[in-house]
């Protein structure tokens, strides 16, 4: 039982991706491309919020997602990758 | 800083560097702690208006208000939202959410690429003179993005994106992650888009030297840079009582020890843990350090602190001996007692005495500042080395500038050794790592910046790259601290930076968007892959032949499939383009290779260029002989006019 719920929290665990979007092949439906990486992560969680819209150094956004919803999210039209978050050092 | 500007050329050659008013313009960003704006590196004295195309701000927060920025120090922002996610709300007592630098490392970095001119500066008197940054008229902005619990790759990306919408010319970045595809690398990433921007990007090689491919941040469209030594140091001899004497080095100020021997003991010796003779905290018996000087081993916890375990075991000073992963190389630190640092070879000397005499006894003389040492630079042995780990194809690092005990500006709100005990206060500190050497190139990157405002990324870092020299003044080869011996490209890159004749190249290899593309192709990416570093709806062309070995690199690494040699010898065909930067020229090729194995020949060997901006094509071949999978060899390919030359290296791997 106690593995079964340590597998269900890491499941459930939220962690930081970057998801990086096909910014031209936005749909004519969406008026602006917040709206449209808003509606992506919708698609897949409900209570995921985005830590940052990136606009010059990547097409994306960033939000805390569970593995699962990960995949999920892969798996959208107009989404070219969802990346585990790194952690950096300085020199 | 003091010292790196007389040590790079800068004075005495004001002329080649006029004071004109675009100098003043150029922006350079720095990701890193954030900054200390009350630092007198940070005077906006003399400068003119914040630049017209600035569109950044100086945001408010803790202890920061947003009206401290000035005309020098003219953006600073921070970025926390990533950390916050995952380690929870910043903990405000500890650190300030703000761009207040509460580490050091970023006010340091800061004031190294574009602090302004500060007279009588020192850290206790060490290193003291006039610090200025490399490009001290430059505007800084800041971008704090490193927390005490790390730096996170959402909040790298964020502050990579508002520096670019912000308008920086040139991005500093002393950071680096483990080594992973540029497509999953948000500082590799953020770079591309900076790069396409005309933003020239600067980056740390990483301290994970002597190690073989130990570098960080190795995509082509950074600046990689490693770290190399001044000509200064901080002697502090170590005197044994049976006579004989070590150097090791030291930046300690305060209460001296007595005129007289003092007992000695061996860490090693004074503890009941294992790994007693490494200091740890807590290991220490204080019977048996109390009213002696301490030898600790070098290792697993930070020098500054294994000074703070002796003083707080009773210890009147310490020894720091350096072990077999350090080597001879010693870095000075402000220790809060009486110590100095030791090379192995005096390490186990001294250990020797110390544990073969009966009542070893010993003092450390200070001796303050020496410049003038040689031979200088050499390559820090912390220095991160290749081979390129990801795109073997692309030699790095690029170049090393001084990376080693460096002064610069400092944070007020910790001391110079970063310990919480450490309650002094100090403007500048002295420091050592790629760290330091990222931003020298970052400030000289804004100062060709200034001199050649139309130079792409590409054309600067080319510049930097072919006019940095490979041998001391008399003709030796730069030498590696790791082995004492010669250095390779691998250790040094294209060589030691020489920004007085980077100034005027005389030709450069530039490099367009459109080229780097071709390199993603080259590297075999799939379309999603290329379309995330790029951003673009971009597919390779199928009939289109992608080459690594063709992508115009300042420099050449030839890789050699040791199953696949075929016998007797192969050949390997590179292309390059030049363009000319400077007055016409007539440049002739003089060609070097170590190794019979490895021959080069280059055609056409001459090359004439009569206008501005013109272009000429060359081929480099490679013709190798079978050698044992593992064996390295070096060249170099330089193309000279009398007046100018361009050089660049060629490594050569069996594998």
């Amino acid at each position: 039982a106690a593995l079964e719920n340590s597998r269900t929290l890491n499941q459930n665990k939220r962690t930081t991706y970057i998801v990086h979007m096909a910014k031209f092949r936005m749909p004519a439906t969406f008026q602006h491309h917040s709206h449209w990486y808003d509606s992506s992560l919708k698609s897949v969680s409900g209570s995921a919020e985005m830590l940052y819209t990136y606009d010059n150094a990547i097409h994306g956004f960033s939000t805390r997602l569970t593995p699962e919803e990960a995949r999920l999210l892969e798996s959208q039209p107009g989404i070219l990758s969802v990346m585990p978050e790194l952690k950096y050092e300085l020199h | 800083t003091t010292r790196t500007p007389q040590f790079l050329g800068l004075y005495g050659n004001a002329d080649m560097f006029p004071d004109s008013a675009s100098k003043s313009d150029v922006i350079i960003g720095v990701l890193d702690t954030g900054v200390w704006p009350e630092s007198k590196s940070f005077d906006d004295t003399g400068l003119g208006p914040v630049p017209s195309n600035w569109k950044g701000a100086c945001e408010a927060g803790t202890n920061f208000s947003s009206s401290i920025c000035n005309r020098k120090l003219i953006g600073a922002r921070y970025f926390s939202r990533g950390y916050e996610a995952t380690l929870g709300p910043i903990d405000e007592s500890k650190e300030s959410k703000s761009p207040r630098d509460d580490d050091g490392h970023g006010t340091h970095t800061a004031s190294t690429a574009g602090g302004s001119i500060v007279e009588g500066a020192s850290l206790f008197g060490y290193a003291n003179g006039t610090a200025r940054g490399m490009a001290p008229r430059a505007r800084v902005a800041v971008y704090k993005v490193c927390w005490i619990g790390g730096c996170f790759s959402s909040d790298i990306l964020a502050a990579i994106d508002k520096a670019i919408e912000d308008n920086v010319n040139v991005l500093s970045m002393s950071l680096g992650g483990s080594i992973s595809d540029y497509y999953r690398d948000s500082v590799a990433i953020g770079a591309f888009a900076a790069m396409e921007k005309g933003i020239l990007v600067s980056c740390s090689a990483g301290n994970a030297g002597p190690s073989s491919f130990s570098l960080s941040n190795v995509a082509p469209w950074i600046t990689t840079v490693g770290a190399g030594t001044l000509d200064r140091d901080f002697p502090a001899f170590v005197s044994l009582g049976n006579g004989q004497n070590y150097s090791g080095v030291s930046l300690f100020k305060g209460n001296p020890l007595p005129g007289k021997l003092l007992p000695f003991v061996y860490a090693g010796n004074a503890s009941n843990a294992t790994n007693g003779n490494l200091c740890m905290t807590g290991t220490l018996i204080p019977e048996k350090v109390s009213g002696k000087i301490v030898l600790c081993d070098r290792g697993m916890s930070a020098r500054v602190l294994k000074g703070a375990v002796v003083k707080e075991a009773g210890g009147l000073g310490m020894v720091l001996a350096n072990t077999q992963a350090n080597g001879e190389e010693l870095v000075a630190d402000a220790h809060l007692l009486p110590a100095t640092a030791v090379g192995q070879k005096s390490g186990d000397a001294i250990k020797k005495y110390l544990l073969s005499d009966a009542n070893p006894t010993v003092t450390i003389l200070f001796e303050g500042t020496k410049v003038g040492i040689e031979p200088s630079p050499v390559v820090a042995a912390f220095s991160s080395r290749g081979p390129n780990s990801i795109t073997p194809e692309i030699l790095k690092p690029d170049m090393i500038a001084p990376g080693v005990n460096i002064l610069a500006g400092w944070s007020g709100s910790v001391g110079p050794t970063g310990l919480a005990v450490d309650t002094r206060r100090v403007g500048f500190n002295i420091i050592s790592g790629t760290s330091m050497s990222c931003p020298h190139v970052s400030g000289l990157a804004a100062l060709l910046k200034a001199a050649h405002p139309d130079w792409s990324p590409a054309a600067i870092k080319s510049a930097l790259m072919t006019t940095a020299y490979v041998q001391y003044k008399g003709g030796e080869k730069l030498q590696d601290v790791a082995t004492g011996k010669a250095s390779t490209p691998f250790d040094h890159g294209a060589g030691h930076v020489d920004p007085v004749s980077a100034l005027n190249p005389g030709l450069v290899y530039d490099l367009t968007i459109d080229d780097y593309l071709g390199f993603l192709c080259a590297l075999n990416y799939t379309e999603s892959e290329i379309k995330s570093v790029a951003r673009r709806n971009f597919a390779c062309d199928a009939s289109k032949k992608y080459s690594l070995t063709d992508f115009n690199y300042p420099s050449f690494a030839v890789n050699i499939d040791t199953t696949q040699l075929a016998s007797g010898s192969t050949v390997f065909k590179y292309t390059r383009t030049l363009t000319n930067v400077g007055s016409p020229g007539t440049y002739k090729v003089s060609i070097s290779s170590q190794s019979p194995a490895a021959k080069i020949s280059v055609e056409p060997a001459v090359l004439s260029f009569t206008q501005m901006y013109e272009k000429k094509t060359y081929t480099a071949t490679f013709t190798v002989s079978s050698m044992a999978a593992g064996t390295n060899s070096f060249g170099r390919i330089e193309w000279s006019d009398e007046k100018r030359a361009v050089g660049s290296p060629v490594a050569f791997s069996w594998n």
